[in-house]
């Protein structure tokens, strides 16, 4: 499984330019 | 400006500007506690901390231009023990108790509800009263945390291609920032050159004891989890199955 997929969540928060916040 | 050429100054402004908001539970407490219920509102509070913590991650100067792989390596390494120093900064002028959010404050006893917490309990209560003693300064902690995160994984990975090194002689690079950073903080509080150096000993020297408290909880919470006595869910779930 690469890291993207097995950190899915973490690799998204990671990459957005939006706030985790908005996100969550 | 890059990290590289702020001042421990800017940089520790720069690191107090990036901490979290203050988090709130928001949970209808029912006491006394069950297992369950305690397990449950620990999992939840982690689990809408962790969103946050990622959010911190991307403000300290220098991290977002370390590789994603790195990136991620850090965090899957080090989010128990940021949520614990966390944990302890806040719990800090509240001898004997924790002080998980502002809604949700525990007493050592009330950890006896589920097996095998109260001995992490203690240890966090512990390693609180230490910082009590050395009277931590808010600008120390936003050191120690950062250094926790940058230091987590530096001893478990060596760089095999180009592009790997580059990130890990950044990550060093960052380090030293966050250690000058640390280092000028200590300066600040008027002591002599000696008392200094014992001080930045005795800070960092605590950080061994975070991780060990770490490894503990993380231990146990894997345990809850496949005991089915908690459900773990998003984020957190995606966490701690990266670190069993």
């Amino acid at each position: 499984t690469s890291l993207k997929e097995k950190h899915k969540i973490l690799h998204q928060l990671l990459q957005n330019s939006t706030s985790p916040v908005d996100l969550a | 400006a890059h990290h590289s050429a702020m001042s421990p100054e800017e940089f520790i402004s720069r690191i107090m500007e990036a901490e979290p908001p203050e988090i709130y539970l928001m949970e209808d407490m029912k006491k006394p506690f069950t297992e369950a219920s305690m397990m449950m509102s620990l999992t939840n509070l982690a689990d809408k901390e962790l969103v946050l913590m990622i959010s911190w991650a991307k403000k300290i100067p220098g991290f977002v231009e370390l590789s994603l792989a790195d990136q991620i390596h850090l965090l899957k390494c080090c989010w128990l023990e940021i949520l614990m120093l966390g944990l302890m900064w806040r719990s800090v002028d509240h001898p004997g108790k924790l002080i998980f959010s502002p809604d949700f404050k525990l007493n050592r006893e009330e950890g006896q509800c589920v097996e095998g917490i109260m001995e992490i309990f203690d240890m966090l209560l512990a390693a609180t009263s230490r910082f009590r003693e050395l009277k931590l300064q808010r600008e120390e902690y936003v050191c120690l945390k950062a250094m926790i995160l940058l230091n987590s994984n530096l001893c478990t990975s060596s760089p095999q291609t180009a592009e790997e090194l580059e990130s890990r002689n950044k990550l060093l690079r960052l380090l030293d920032s966050v250690i000058d950073a640390l280092v000028w903080a200590i300066s600040k509080l008027g002591l002599s050159t000696q008392q200094q150096t014992l001080r930045l000993g005795h800070l960092t020297m605590l950080l061994s004891h975070i991780r060990h408290v770490s490894n503990k909880g993380m231990d146990h919470l894997s345990s809850m989890k496949r005991k089915n006595v908690v459900l773990v869910y998003d984020l957190l779930l995606e966490m701690l199955d990266a670190s069993t």
